[in-house]
């Protein structure tokens, strides 16, 4: 199955 | 001060529409060079990044930067009042708590005057800056939007592949399967028609279906849609307006 990245693991690693 | 004038409402409206149903409110941020906005949907997977340059507007003036809270809805109801061709000037006071709104018909003598209630936005903002781009596609919107729509009917989700000389639009469902390919074109006199691929590595990414559809609501502000893709990076599809932007950047899936 397919999961959904959220945006914030790539412009906000922190 | 705040007063930005523009030669048609229809533009304003469109970028409205286009943004409206991914997020309900959002900053207007306001500097001397223009309106920018960020904003990300509920589910914090869909960024919207708009700029609307000073050259955009008929008249411009900003005295010192302001933010103004605004609630799409609302926005959205309020310019709908005005016919497409009439000049829209938009205006605000520093530390106002509304925006002002007027609209003036080009050929009857009427002006109508509307007042916006402002919201106090807490955002977060993300640190979007510029990003590495293996493979970029630029297409005819119409032709992305109804992509999007077709593929949509078969699964919720869309599979991008870009090689050298194609780009491959796949869908899996469990009706069956889709796919549509498309390839650079050059057309000299529909200039508008052309297709370009650029690509420095293969990608294979996929997007959410619902989010695309998102997307494509901004076809109308452009002929023309860029897609710049990266290997395991959120998607940027960008909407060019006369002097500025909207950009829309989409967290891609991923496998288990």
């Amino acid at each position: 199955p397919q999961y959904q990245y959220i945006l914030k693991l790539f412009f906000d690693p922190e | 001060m705040l007063e930005g004038k523009f030669e048609e409402a229809s533009l304003l409206k469109k970028i409205v529409e286009a943004m409206k149903d991914c997020v309900s409110s959002c900053n207007f941020n306001c500097t001397e060079n223009g309106i920018s906005v960020q904003a990300v949907d509920n589910s914090r997977v869909l960024l919207i990044s708009l700029l609307i340059e000073k050259d955009t507007f008929e008249e411009y003036r900003c005295d010192r930067n302001i933010t103004l809270g605004v609630g799409l809805g609302s926005l959205s109801k309020i310019i709908g009042n005005g016919a497409n061709s009439d000049y829209l000037t938009i205006s605000a006071d520093d530390d106002a708590d509304k925006l002002n709104i007027i609209f003036e018909d080009k050929v009857k003598d009427k002006i109508s005057e509307y007042n916006l209630k402002l919201l106090d936005i807490d955002a977060d903002l993300l640190d979007v800056g510029p990003m590495d781009t293996d493979a970029t596609i630029t297409l005819p919107s119409a032709d992305f939007a109804k992509i999007c729509k077709d593929m949509k009917v078969l699964s919720e989700s869309l599979q991008i592949i870009v090689t050298k000389d194609s780009a491959l639009f796949q869908s899996v469902g469990d009706i069956g399967t889709g796919n549509i390919v498309i390839r650079p074109k050059t057309d000299i006199d529909h200039p508008e028609e052309s297709v370009t691929i650029s690509l420095d590595k293969p990608i294979d990414l996929s997007f959410g279906s619902k989010y695309l559809s998102d997307i494509i609501k901004a076809t109308s502000l452009s002929q023309k849609v860029t897609i710049k893709l990266t290997d395991q990076s959120p998607g940027v599809f960008e909407y060019k307006l006369p002097s500025g932007y909207l950009r829309f950047y989409l967290a891609p899936k991923f496998d288990e």
